[in-house]
């Protein structure tokens, strides 16, 4: 990512914006949705507010014009330039003009008027463009883009949070995240989760860009947004395990790890899963929990798991093992796994299975969300 | 030899080509950098600063990935700063 001179941003985190004029190319009420979404973009990950206005002077003025249109940057007619914007600060500062000349579009027939805006408020908010080729920030357009999972690439957040911080109010109270908390999706009995973890007595269970935190004390799991704790952190963890003895979370994506001790990265990190000792067959980890009786943590890989020592730092010899020798009944690929209450839960799409090691055998199969109350 | 500024590499003429350089990689407004395009001229040197900044194989020369990238519509704010 990169800044403009000065590093220039808002001094206020409460910016607004109005729409001067519209394209005739869409509905007027899809073009407010579009630049809305495109605006919550950046506001879910920082502590900034936009707010409309409809006359005089906002801070980010959007108009969308055709040819010289009165700023020395004239646009070329139909491709090639699609928009420019200008860093934050009074004026014509902040402002975004779009060309009319392009054919703009709810959908990806012509350009996606929700795609270009959100890269254009990138430099209204202090965002000069990125060389990161997954970056929204990226200069060229990418008609590739998935708009139904569309997320700002690590290197677009980590840049707008070095001008503004993280989002200050925790999603847990935004309105956003209250309706989430009532959607289905936490009760969907074909939830499946990427990763699971204890933390400090509470549970975490992630999925994609969200967590789920359920606390003993409480019926209800609340639903958290991953960049609003982690930031830097990407989503779509493959594994999560609580070492309780050190009060730290270790969070596994692909090949690398992070040490996490409660909002704070520990640093460090990331490191490379081969310095615990796996080989480079090795390209991701399914699962891992930490066994705090024996002080070991187990790695679970495809149909086969490791197990570390976590006082020698070391993983013990004669593994990996077949997970279905010493785990009878846990056929499965394991998605996720945690310790609770002295069973072991292995979660593998929307079932879970509770597993007691004294026994060696599983006692109970659950919907993964069980631990919800739905 | 000298470039005539209408030719084009892969349907875009060098004035395009001149043009997307001045305007995302400041190189200067001088009408006959394109006439000697040697290996040490400003234009070679801004090709390669395009390349490198847009993840290309730097090779200084307008080849067909480079001309690609080119062609693909993008934000009119420079790459770099002046």
């Amino acid at each position: 990512y990169a800044f403009f001179p000065y590093m220039s941003k808002w001094k206020k985190n409460e910016v607004t914006y109005r729409i001067v004029n519209y394209t005739t190319d869409m509905k007027q009420t899809d073009v407010d949705t579009a630049i809305e979404r495109a605006l919550k973009v950046w506001s879910d990950v920082t502590p900034l507010t936009f707010t409309r206005l409809d006359e005089g002077e906002a801070d980010i003025m959007i108009s969308f014009a055709v040819k010289d249109h009165g700023d020395f940057l004239p646009f070329d007619g139909p491709g090639g330039v699609l928009g420019h914007a200008y860093p934050p600060g009074p004026k014509i500062n902040g402002d975004v003009h779009l060309d009319d000349d392009e054919k703009w579009t709810e959908d990806k027939s012509g350009v996606n008027l929700f795609l270009a805006v959100a890269h254009e408020f990138g430099h209204s908010l202090g965002l000069a463009h990125s060389s990161d080729t997954r970056a929204l920030m990226y200069p060229v357009y990418d008609i590739n883009t998935d708009l139904t999972k569309f997320r700002l690439s690590q290197d677009d957040i980590d840049g707008i949070q070095s001008l503004y911080g993280y989002p200050s109010v925790p999603p847990t109270t935004s309105t956003e995240n209250e309706t989430l908390e009532k959607d289905p999706a936490t009760c969907d009995p074909n939830m499946s989760f990427d990763a699971v973890s204890t933390l400090r007595g509470e549970m975490l269970f992630f999925k994609d860009k969200y967590f789920w935190r359920k606390s003993t004390n409480s019926i209800e799991p609340t639903l958290c947004l991953l960049s609003a704790y982690w930031p830097s952190l990407p989503s779509g963890f493959d594994a999560a395990y609580e070492l309780t003895t050190k009060d730290t979370v270790f969070v596994f994506k692909e090949s690398k790890f992070w040490a996490v001790r409660g909002s704070d990265i520990q640093p460090g990190y990331p490191r490379d899963i081969y310095t615990l000792g796996f080989p480079r067959t090795v390209k991701k980890i399914d699962a891992a929990f930490f066994h705090k009786e024996k002080q070991k943590t187990y790695f679970f890989v495809n149909d086969i798991y490791w197990r570390y020592d976590e006082k020698r730092h070391a993983m013990d010899h004669g593994y990996p093992r077949q997970i279905a020798t010493d785990f009878p009944g846990v056929d499965e690929k394991v998605d996720a796994v945690f310790e609770a209450f002295g069973f072991f839960y292995f979660f593998s799409g929307s079932s879970q299975i509770e597993f007691d090691p004294n026994a060696q055998m599983v006692t109970r199969t659950l919907k993964s969300n069980s631990w919800f109350n739905c | 030899y000298p470039l005539d500024p209408a030719a084009t590499v892969g349907k875009l003429s060098m004035d395009r080509v001149q043009k997307y350089l001045e305007d995302f990689y400041h190189l200067e407004k001088n009408v006959n950098q394109f006439v000697r395009m040697k290996s040490s001229s400003p234009v070679v040197a801004k090709i390669r600063e395009m390349q490198r900044f847009l993840g290309l194989k730097v090779t200084g020369n307008l080849d067909d990935d480079t001309m690609e990238m080119m062609k693909k519509p993008r934000c009119g704010f420079p790459d770099v700063s002046s």
